[in-house]
Parts: C-alpha cells; sequence; structure tokens
C-alpha cells in the first residue's frame, strides 16, 4: 500500500522520508527496508531535488558525460514510439518495461581482420559499465545495438548473413580467469531497409546481471559475407567502415514506488469497467472500496 | 445558520432566492483540475532531460462544498471531518481539494556516466480532484 493512504506524521514527507532521520518515530509501516534504501540513495534527480534533504543544485554537479549522437538518436525515436506527445505512456500491453538504459561501450578495441573469403569485418573488445542498474530494476531483455553510417554508400541491393560470436571474460574468477562463454547468432538483413540491427543477447547476459555484476566485458567479432567474395571487395571495405561498436540496451522493470508498473493499470482497468451501457448490467469483481468508489462517483457524475 | 442570516440581516430579500441559497451550499471557487504547464529549461534541467521538453503536472485548487457527497467521489470521512471543524474544533482543518487521480510521465534522461535511461514515473500528472 502507498504510504500517502496511511497516517504520517507532520514532519514527514511521504515517501522521500530516509529511515536514518527518525528510526524511533517513524512508523514501522513506513520504514524502508534495506532494498528500498538503496533504491532511495539512486533517486532519480527529478525527485532528489523536491526532497528535503536533496537540495542540490544540479547545476554544481559534475558535468555529465554526452552521449554518443547514434544512441541519442536512437533513444528519441524509442521515447517518441514509446511516450505521447505530452509525455505520457502509450497503453500497451505487449511489454511489461517501464526502464531502458543504453549505455555505450567504455573502451574498445579494433582489430581488422581482413579474410577476403569470409568477409570478416573487425572484432571488438568492448566493456559496459552497469553501475547506473540499481537494485530494484530487474532484467527482461537485454540487447546488442548496431548502427550503419548511411552516410557511407552502400549498396541498397545487397542482402548480407551476419554471424556474430559473444565471448565473456570471467576476471573475478581464479580458477579460470580466461573462460569464455559464447554464443553464436546468424542475421539476414538488407542494408536498404535497415539503419539499427538489435541482437537479442538476453540469455548470455541475464545470469550476469542476475548476479549485480557492475562490469561485462565482451569480445564481439562480426562477421559478414556479402554475396560472392571475390567479386565483393568492394562491397565488403564499405560495410567496414560503415558498422559501428555496438552500444547496450537493457529492458528492465523497475520495482520502485515511483516507477510507473503498467500491470497494475491493466489490471485495475479490467476490474472497472470503463463506463456500464446499462444500469442493470452486474459489476464484476468489485471486491475493493476503491473499486465501488470510483464506480459509484462515475454513476453521480452522469446523474 | 441561513436562518440565523436571514434574521440578522432583514433587510431587503434578494431578487433570486436559489442562487442566494446556492451560495452556501456550492463555493464560487469550486475544487477542481487547474493546468499548469512547466519547461525543464525554466528549472535548468534540459541539460539531463531531453524529453519531454514540456511537462503539465496540473494542480487541485478550490475550495471544498460543506457536502461533498459523491461529487468529488470523497469518502464519508470528509464529511465528518466538515462536522468536527464546523461544530466541535475549529483547529481541525477542513477538508481539503488535492489530486485524487494520477497519470505517469515518460522520461528520457542523461546519466552521469554519459548513458541514456528512458524511465516511467507513476503520479506525475494530476487528472481528477476530490475533498478530502
Amino acid at each position: 500500500p502507498h504510504s500517502r493512504d496511511r497516517a504520517v506524521s507532520d514532519k514527514t514527507s511521504g515517501f522521500l522520508v530516509a529511515p536514518e532521520d527518525n528510526p524511533h518515530r517513524l512508523n514501522p509501516l513506513l520504514r524502508l527496508p534495506k532494498g528500498v534504501r538503496r533504491g532511495y540513495a539512486l533517486l532519480p534527480p527529478l525527485l532528489k531535488v523536491l526532497s528535503d534533504q536533496g537540495r542540490q543544485n544540479w547545476e554544481s554537479e559534475t558535468p555529465r558525460l554526452q552521449p554518443d549522437s547514434r544512441a541519442l538518436r536512437y533513444m528519441k525515436r524509442l521515447y517518441k514510439m514509446s511516450a505521447t506527445k505530452e509525455g505520457i505512456p502509450k497503453a500497451s500491453k505487449s511489454h511489461l518495461y517501464n526502464t531502458v538504459r543504453l549505455f555505450t561501450p567504455c573502451s574498445e578495441c579494433k582489430h581488422r581482420h581482413r579474410e577476403l573469403m569470409k568477409g570478416d569485418l573487425h572484432s571488438v573488445d568492448l566493456l559496459f559499465n552497469l553501475d547506473r542498474v540499481t537494485a530494484l530494476e530487474h532484467l527482461l531483455k537485454s540487447v546488442l545495438l548496431y548502427s550503419f553510417d548511411t552516410s557511407v554508400p552502400v549498396s541498397s541491393a545487397t542482402t548480407c548473413v551476419c554471424h556474430l560470436s559473444i565471448k565473456e571474460y570471467d576476471f573475478s574468477s581464479q580458477v579460470c580467469p580466461s573462460a569464455s562463454h559464447s554464443i553464436a547468432f546468424s542475421l539476414h538483413f538488407e542494408f536498404r531497409k535497415r539503419r539499427w540491427v538489435e541482437v537479442d543477447v538476453t540469455s548470455f547476459l541475464q545470469p550476469l546481471i542476475a548476479t549485480n555484476r557492475r562490469n561485462i566485458h565482451m569480445a564481439v567479432n562480426f562477421t559478414c559475407l556479402v554475396g560472392d567474395p571475390q567479386l565483393n571487395t568492394e562491397q565488403e571495405s564499405s560495410l567496414n567502415v560503415a558498422l559501428v561498436p555496438p552500444s547496450l540496451l537493457l529492458y528492465l522493470n523497475d520495482t520502485s514506488e515511483q516507477a510507473y508498473h503498467r500491470w497494475n493499470s491493466l489490471r485495475h482497468r479490467r476490474k472497472i469497467p470503463v463506463w456500464p451501457r446499462q444500469r442493470d448490467t452486474p459489476l464484476a469483481d468489485l471486491t475493493d472500496d476503491q473499486g465501488k468508489e470510483n464506480t459509484q462517483s462515475k454513476r453521480a457524475s452522469r446523474r | 445558520r441561513r436562518e440565523e442570516s436571514l434574521r440578522e440581516a432583514p433587510a431587503a430579500p434578494p431578487h433570486n432566492l436559489s442562487d442566494y441559497f446556492k451560495q452556501f451550499l456550492f463555493p464560487q471557487n469550486e475544487c477542481e483540475l487547474h493546468n499548469f504547464r512547466l519547461s525543464f529549461s525554466q528549472l535548468k534541467w534540459d541539460k539531463w532531460i531531453i524529453a519531454p521538453h514540456r511537462y503539465s503536472p496540473q494542480y487541485c485548487k478550490g475550495d471544498c462544498p460543506r457536502v461533498v457527497g459523491h461529487r468529488y467521489g470523497s469518502p464519508v470521512h470528509t464529511m465528518v471531518q466538515n462536522i468536527i471543524y464546523e461544530k466541535l474544533d475549529a483547529s481541525v482543518p477542513k477538508p481539503s481539494c488535492v489530486p485524487a487521480e494520477y497519470s505517469p510521465l515518460s522520461v528520457l534522461t542523461i546519466e552521469p556516466d554519459g548513458s541514456i535511461v528512458y524511465k516511467e514515473y507513476e503520479d506525475m500528472i494530476a487528472t481528477k480532484c476530490t475533498c478530502r
């Protein structure tokens, strides 16, 4: 139950209270459990500024690193698809995520392997730092996001089949410091239609993220077969330039109170009919007082 | 109270008795939802909040009638508190005009480490008012 529905003392401020302030005076029901306390420390700045303790001047805060322009473009596109112009999340039953994080690699090492037969482009070492992922954000899906530089001319009629191999180096393991897990993907797409390519790596990364791994080190080998290798060296060169190192996309379910829980909204809508067409139609599943109150208020408004 | 006020002010009767009595039941400035829009640049947050550019949280303002009933979807306790305020203890506050329902807001921000996050926050926009 939300804290605003319960009696609070005059000196508290709803859910932004930290138990360290008045641990004994605070109603036990309002004391934040450990996991949520961690969430409090990482409250989004939008809410942190409003808290009594968080009167921070965000201008004097450590300057933020500027994100990659391609990454920014992708996320803006995702925002337009996910929310209305007023910023309200679009009603959608197809996904349950309420958080999407995009990380660009911290460091990379490009090794170009020119193999005419395979059309191998390059192998890249990628390091992603996931410190911003909170304990209350649960992973639903993880994706490697590749983008193509459309300013580089690539034959629009070309069809490319790509093989992706991911290796993970477990530095924390003393027994096997270089143990690797690899998976391979086959992708088939046409360049003329694609600016972005998303490679689902959920099954590979989920065990790592579930154990709160903060740094993920991957070696990605993106091999592309471009038609007849002997006749398409020029095409391969173009493709080589067009490909950029991938970003890591995490689709998450934030279980904290301040995050929007879509399934609660859907469940609430199912309980309360939009508007009963017939007054005698029995209203199902009105087991809670809130449901009765809403229905009565709607009837009263119509009267 | 109406009878007392009539006795105390035996001046010329009002032209429209219905409207005269209504002012006691329905306040002039009724509790209702008001529009308010802000841009994050006003708060100097536009450097790290990429979208939306504007935010309309709305707010509730106005007087709550003595008899709220079903009009605002108020619980019975609201009327009880009104009675307590009027008849028993004026230090107990009158019911207030506050939001009853909200809608969420999607926000796109840049994190300190340069990563980008899309997040949907609950209860960010007031959509309906009540007296409680």
